[in-house]
Formats: C-alpha cells, structure tokens, sequence
C-alpha cells in the first residue's frame, strides 16, 4: 500500500 | 483470464464515427494500473455505442489483455484496434471496480 502512494499518476491519452 | 473478474462486461463499439472518442488515464506502473476512461466525446464511436462509461476500466482489448502494459503501449493496442480495417468494431472487457 506504501508502495501504490510512491506510484506516478498517469498521462491521459485522446484516442 | 478476464473471464474470471467477476464484475466484468464485455462491450462492442461499432466503429460508427471517425474517431473513437475516449481518453484514458493509467497503465502499468502508474496509480492506475490498468486504463481507465476519463472522458468520452460526443459524437464519438464510444458515444454512439451509448454502452461505455467514463469511470470504467479497460481489462481487455479484443481478448488482449491490458494487464502489464504501460499507459503508452495500452494507447497503442486501442489505436491499433481502432485503425485496423480487419473489424467494424472494439470488443471491450471492462469493470467498474479498480
């Protein structure tokens, strides 16, 4: 769970 | 292996307009792992369907699997499946839970 927080957030894509 | 997420559903979007028409956020190694729909445009093939929602997660792509793959490559395998003239349509596994 520690290690979701360390996690990036995303790029959004249009598709 | 979707067949297994219980609260999974299968949608088929016609590739009724140019454009699919969704935008996604996430994939592997990010806080989303699998893709996620943010938004879904208007007038687009994803509108048209009427079926896919903003809030769900993309598991599978016809029968290929979104797991593992970065947000980049899982942007690919839709845009792939959207340009191929194989098919008049995307098969979408997805689930309203993450």
């Amino acid at each position: 769970r520690e290690k979701r927080l360390t996690l990036p957030p995303s790029e959004i894509t249009l598709l | 292996p979707g067949l297994l997420e219980p609260t999974s559903c299968l949608i088929r979007v016609v590739k009724s307009a140019p454009t699919l028409g969704i935008a996604i956020e996430g994939g592997a190694n990010t806080r989303q792992p699998l893709p996620r729909i943010v938004t879904i445009q208007r007038g687009g093939s994803a509108h048209n369907c009427g079926k896919l929602k903003v809030g769900h997660v993309i598991l599978e792509v016809n029968g290929t699997t979104l797991r593992g793959k970065e947000h980049r490559e899982a942007a690919r395998v839709i845009a792939e499946a959207f340009k191929t003239k194989e098919k008049d349509h995307i098969d979408f596994l997805v689930t309203e839970f993450n």
